[in-house]
């Protein structure tokens, strides 16, 4: 069965698209069919991917002006397709809240497209408004990365709760993939505090693999590349390649 | 003159919250008097402050069903008082949408306020939505917290575009407050880039003062204070000092 995951969670900042870019690449590695999909407004995935000028962005096809199939491009990495976001998007919001169906424009396109994807993986903006809904209405599961922080705790049981009800109301398909821990410094107090935390509450839920807070993850985007491609040796690169391992066993 | 300030960046997890509460903190204990309103559904300025249960939030206050003055509670800082959000403001920026004069509601209930606040600052969500909207069109001046990497540093730009937008088209009065860089880690190559950079390109707009990564601002949420109170000789507490003198001056 296709695997069409959600990378979502309405806390700013967590790592999502650095998740949707380095977990895309390490399953690509792997022999397996991936596409990536860039759902925010701020682009950060497509120019993490070192994506230009695309002939068509997402907005174009959830607003009818282009397929999918004119949008999917290619990347560096063998195995990884993907299709970009623009700054035009920021208006998909409210353009898509008088459409009606609007919850499902995106689950409906993605039906259209020719390739048979093994993996689809959603990379949402730092909100729970229609971008991240439709997502959440397309996916069947939703990998949730948490920083190792009090604010990102805070928010972890009501982004659940979210989740819930789109798998009560609109996708009884939608499960809970995983929760990753990301930015975790062992140093540091707060951030095992966190993760014990974190773990005791929501147990086999969290996958063994935490990302470290490692400088090579924030330098890799400024050369449009995933750290597999930038410094496959780095801590960061390796844990995103120990949670796909994770993720497809 | 009032100063009503919007803290804004649609990036998520650049430091809004943390900058909002420890410039507000900073500011009353400089002798004026402030109020902070979190216009976040996160509420994370209402945890980082330790307000439990409000007898009103701003989404009641927004919606009509309380005067902002039943919402205003005080804040364990003299000087600063604080209106504090709730999950239910989620569903503000799609009820918000169908009102007329949608963009102005927050600057209208804000001049009922009974008392004569010399500063005001706004925490914002990580979105360019009616909320952030709302606070650019009632603010005179804008404060953006930078975080020195690369995703942050790309958004700067169409950030900066948004605002003009709204400078022309709704709030002529809108001023760019500063630019402030947050998470400045001098050991690390790219924070050092980052910081030339938006130096050399906005140059007077931005701050000298730097905020650092440093522990104690990740960890005062937790226990419901800001830095100030929680460890005022921290080099994170020291540099928002800082940071308010700048703007105070
Ligand atoms: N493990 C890590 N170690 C160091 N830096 C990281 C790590 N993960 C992410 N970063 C950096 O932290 C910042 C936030 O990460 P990212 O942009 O991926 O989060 P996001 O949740 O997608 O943000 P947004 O809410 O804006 O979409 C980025 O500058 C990124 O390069
Ligand atoms: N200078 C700093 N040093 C260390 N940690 C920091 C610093 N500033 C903020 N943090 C921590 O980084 C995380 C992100 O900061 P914060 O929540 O203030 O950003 P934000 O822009 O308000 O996020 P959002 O986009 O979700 O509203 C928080 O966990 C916070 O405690
Ligand atoms: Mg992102
Ligand atoms: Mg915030």
């Amino acid at each position: 069965m296709k695997k069409i995951i959600a990378v979502a969670n309405q806390k700013g900042g967590v790592g999502k698209t650095t998740t949707s870019i380095n977990v895309s690449a390490s399953i690509a590695l792997a022999q397996h069919s991936v596409l990536l999909v860039d759902l925010d407004p701020q682009a950060n995935a497509t120019s993490g991917m070192g994506i230009q000028t695309p002939k068509a962005t997402i907005y174009d096809c959830l607003m009818a002006r282009a397929i999918m199939d004119e949008a999917i491009v290619t990347t560096e990495v063998s195995g990884l397709d993907m299709i970009a976001s623009g700054s035009d998007l920021a208006g998909a919001e409210i353009e898509l809240s008088s459409i009606s169906g609007r919850e499902e424009v995106l689950k409906n396109i993605l039906g259209n497209i020719e390739k048979d994807y093994e993996w689809i993986i959603l990379d949402c903006p730092p909100a729970l408004g229609l971008l991240t809904i439709n997502a959440l209405v397309s996916a069947n599961s939703v990998l949730i990365p948490v920083q190792c922080e009090y604010y990102a705790m805070e928010g972890l049981g009501r982004l659940i709760g979210n989740i819930d009800r789109i798998k009560e109301s609109i996708n009884p398909n939608l499960e809970l993939e995983g929760i990753v821990l990301t930015m975790y410094d062992s140093r540091i107090n707060l951030s095992r505090q966190v993760e014990k935390e974190i773990r005791e509450y929501f147990g086999e839920k969290v996958y063994q693999s935490m990302i470290p807070r490692n400088v090579s993850l924030a330098e890799s985007p400024s050369y449009g590349k995933p750290a597999l491609l930038y410094n496959a040796a780095s801590s960061g690169s390796r844990a995103y390649v120990d949670l796909a391992k994770e993720m497809i066993a």
